[in-house]
């Protein structure tokens, strides 16, 4: 599962 | 990093690089919504806040800087260096009802309710929508300079690696981000009509024209 403390993609 | 969306990225690039210089080789913004320059510089600077509290990588940081100094030079460019080739009269798509919508969206679908993550989806949602000003304006002209053309094909080629991207993430790191990839599937499908002109007529050495 992500784990969106932060996003990594453009 | 995987090769999509490396590939992905490198188009995008690619994409801003040709609009640069279709602007300064034509000396002239003609065929370029104003409309969708100025999103996209929104997207950018909602989505990069980020810059300033976190750090990913040096390429992460490279590219979003690239893009936010790239889409205000554009946008520079076009209000004032070239203001007299931009035709106000064509570019008639009214960006409210994309922002607004975007706004709800973002409040409806985030992953976190704080200023920063509300920004960020609604960065996605608005960029996923952002190129129909430009889209509008070509159908309403009904034609294209080759260069432009090429520039939209770079653009939809960005969004459409990233398509492969998230299955192989999907696959190798489990991850699915859903609110990336369903606005991220919306973009790609917008440019389907234009790809098929793009890959029929002007890869054929046709010019851009829409049937009448």
């Amino acid at each position: 599962v992500l784990e969106h403390d932060h996003h990594d993609e453009l | 990093m995987n090769i999509f969306r490396l590939l992905g990225d490198l188009s995008h690039l690619a994409s801003i690089l040709i609009l640069l210089q279709k602007i300064q080789s034509t000396r002239s913004c003609r065929g370029i919504s104003f409309k969708t320059q100025a999103l996209y510089a929104t997207v950018f600077i909602t989505r990069y806040l980020d810059l300033f509290y976190d750090w990913v990588s040096l390429y992460n940081f490279v590219m979003k800087i690239f893009f936010i100094a790239s889409s205000c030079y554009v946008l520079y460019l076009m209000k004032y260096k070239y203001r007299p080739t931009h035709d106000p009269s064509i570019d008639t798509f009214r960006v409210e009802y994309l922002l607004g919508p975007c706004a709800v969206l973002a409040l409806l679908f985030h992953y976190r309710f704080t200023l920063p993550e509300l920004l960020w989806s609604f960065s996605i949602f608005l960029e996923s929508v952002a190129i129909l000003p430009q889209l509008f304006m070509l159908q309403r002209t009904g034609e294209a300079e080759t260069i432009t053309t090429h520039y939209l094909a770079a653009l939809g080629a960005y969004r459409a690696l990233y398509i492969p991207n998230w299955i192989y993430r999907w696959f190798t790191e489990d991850m699915v981000d859903p609110i990336a990839v369903t606005a991220g599937i919306v973009q790609t499908a917008l440019y389907l009509d234009f790809f098929y002109v793009y890959f029929t007529k002007v890869l054929q050495g046709q010019k851009f024209e829409l049937p009448a």
